[in-house]
């Protein structure tokens, strides 16, 4: 469902040219679990927004779902990204002004799902993430980890077919981010794929699939040598 | 040298309130290297906040130094801040329009260094978190686990006498969390002062003393039960 050829991505600027992803070649099916790690730096959340259609690449092919994205307008880019892919960013980009449940509410109202379907859905994500209590507190008013919760029940809302999530767990205390797991786990059994960034180990081995970057190339963890700081 | 006596802190708006600490009473010697967990949302970053005279409390005691912290007016507090206390935040809080390198800088210039120290101090920490090589980088063109690190760096750069850390390997790799956490104790062994909220059992376990935040309130690790999300 998702087939990335060659691509390479740089992040250029008057004074700066970045190599974020070098000749990347990846093939994910329907349903997979997938775990990406590497150092920080590496590439992974490039990777992620890429895959999220939500940043360019400058070489190489990537097709999701049988449609060459490169072909797409920004219309069509749009439409996807509403419909099909939810997204969990490294730092969670909550809406400042609109309260924890409007928050979740956003994407379901780009998919214009009726009212009652709506209000079911951030219920339910909102209890399911603990967060029930605070629905009309503002993003400045909640702790990091439970900002990073507003962000993934906003996910959790939308049951989009395709998960990308950037360290969901990050800002979670090792209860919080078992639950957390456990839930990518229960929406990955309905059949989403999900694709996770994580530095944590144990998270990592909870996906069916590891992946690694390093220095923005995919490679093979047996080949891995340790690096200097960069 | 830090004395909290009965410290509550309340957050209030017009329509909720929030008791983000509760009895609060906590006595920490010069030269201690402290780690604090707790369960999302349950006080860690409130504790940090006010500890570093950037939040008030409603109640109770606290003297800084020996200093009452009540009695100082906002200059007095300002000069504090500067001089004494290094701030490593859950959010790295990094200018948007100033490189790395100036980023860095800004605890230096408030502290009126001479300019030869500061671009010193500023080389040697950048060296150290492993960004020379991105001093004209703009936060914007970092990655998450790179910005944590200008924070680090900025914090490392002031070589302050308590430095208040706030999950300060949250968006690292093992690798690179292990290298912060040798250079916290580096810091600490020159007699700095550390409390650091983590929720790696790896990185608390490196400090001297641990403490457990749990609903706002400071509990002996026996005493805790498991409760339910929050
Ligand atoms: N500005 C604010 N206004 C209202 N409530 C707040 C505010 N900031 C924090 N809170 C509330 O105070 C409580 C403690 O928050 P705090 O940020 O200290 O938690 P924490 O232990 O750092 O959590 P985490 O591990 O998720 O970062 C939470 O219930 C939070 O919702
Ligand atoms: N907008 C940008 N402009 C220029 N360079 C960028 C930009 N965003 C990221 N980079 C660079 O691209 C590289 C990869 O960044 P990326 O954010 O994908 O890393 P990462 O693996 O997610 O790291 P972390 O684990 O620290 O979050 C880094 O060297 C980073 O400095
Ligand atoms: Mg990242
Ligand atoms: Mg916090």
């Amino acid at each position: 469902m998702l087939k990335m050829k060659g691509v390479s991505k740089i992040y250029r600027t008057e004074l700066l040219e970045t190599q974020a992803l070098r000749n990347f070649s990846l093939h994910v099916k329907a349903g997979e679990f997938i775990a990406v790690m590497g150092p920080s730096g590496s590439g992974k959340s490039t990777f992620l927004n890429v895959t999220g259609l939500l940043d360019s690449f400058n070489e190489g092919t990537y097709e999701l779902d049988g449609v060459d994205v490169s072909r797409l307008n920004d219309n069509e880019m749009s439409r996807i990204r509403n419909e099909k892919i939810g997204f969990i960013f490294q730092s969670f980009n909550l809406i400042p002004d609109l309260d924890v449940a409007d928050n979740v509410d956003v994407p379901l109202r780009y998919r214009r799902l009726p009212a009652r379907d709506r209000k079911q859905r951030i219920e339910w994500a909102l209890e399911t993430v603990g967060l029930s209590g605070r629905r009309h507190h503002l993003p400045s008013q909640l702790s990091g980890g439970q900002q990073q919760r507003v962000a993934i029940a906003r996910v959790l809302a939308g049951d989009p077919c395709i998960i990308l999530a950037d360290e969901p767990t990050g800002n979670l205390d090792s209860a919080m981010s078992h639950e957390i797991m456990g839930l990518l786990e229960e929406v990955h059994e309905r059949g989403t794929t999900v694709i996770m960034v994580t530095h944590s180990t144990e998270c990592a081995a909870r996906a069916n699939r590891q992946l690694h970057i390093f220095d923005g190339r995919l490679v093979d963890v047996e080949r891995v040598v340790p690096m200097p700081l960069n």
